[in-house]
């Protein structure tokens, strides 16, 4: 659809809709997909992010989405 | 926000690179 994969659609989203300056952390990330791996979600952030959806705030471990704002 | 000065000023440096490489991705795609 826009190039994603499931996994990557699910973890933007969440980054999108997170309404938190600093943007969302990995482990929040991780409370909120049960049914994926850690490394899946690393996974999908780094390609996300190497591909500008998102990008990291505070610390390499918050990240917002570039289709927000 | 509960942000510092110096936060902001590194997420918003964080998105204008953001900005810059998705549209170098998707004039990569055309």
């Amino acid at each position: 659809l826009n190039g994603l994969t499931a996994h990557q659609s699910q973890v933007l989203n969440l980054i999108k809709n997170c309404p938190i300056p600093e943007g969302m952390s990995i482990q929040e990330l991780k409370a909120q997909l049960h049914n994926m791996s850690m490394s899946t979600i690393q996974q999908a952030v780094e390609f996300l992010s190497s591909e500008g959806h998102i990008y990291s705030t505070v610390d390499d471990d918050h990240f917002k989405s570039t289709d927000t704002e | 926000s509960g942000l510092t000065e110096e936060q902001k000023r590194r997420i918003e440096e964080n998105r204008q690179k953001a900005l810059a490489r998705r549209a170098e991705r998707l004039a990569a795609q055309r």
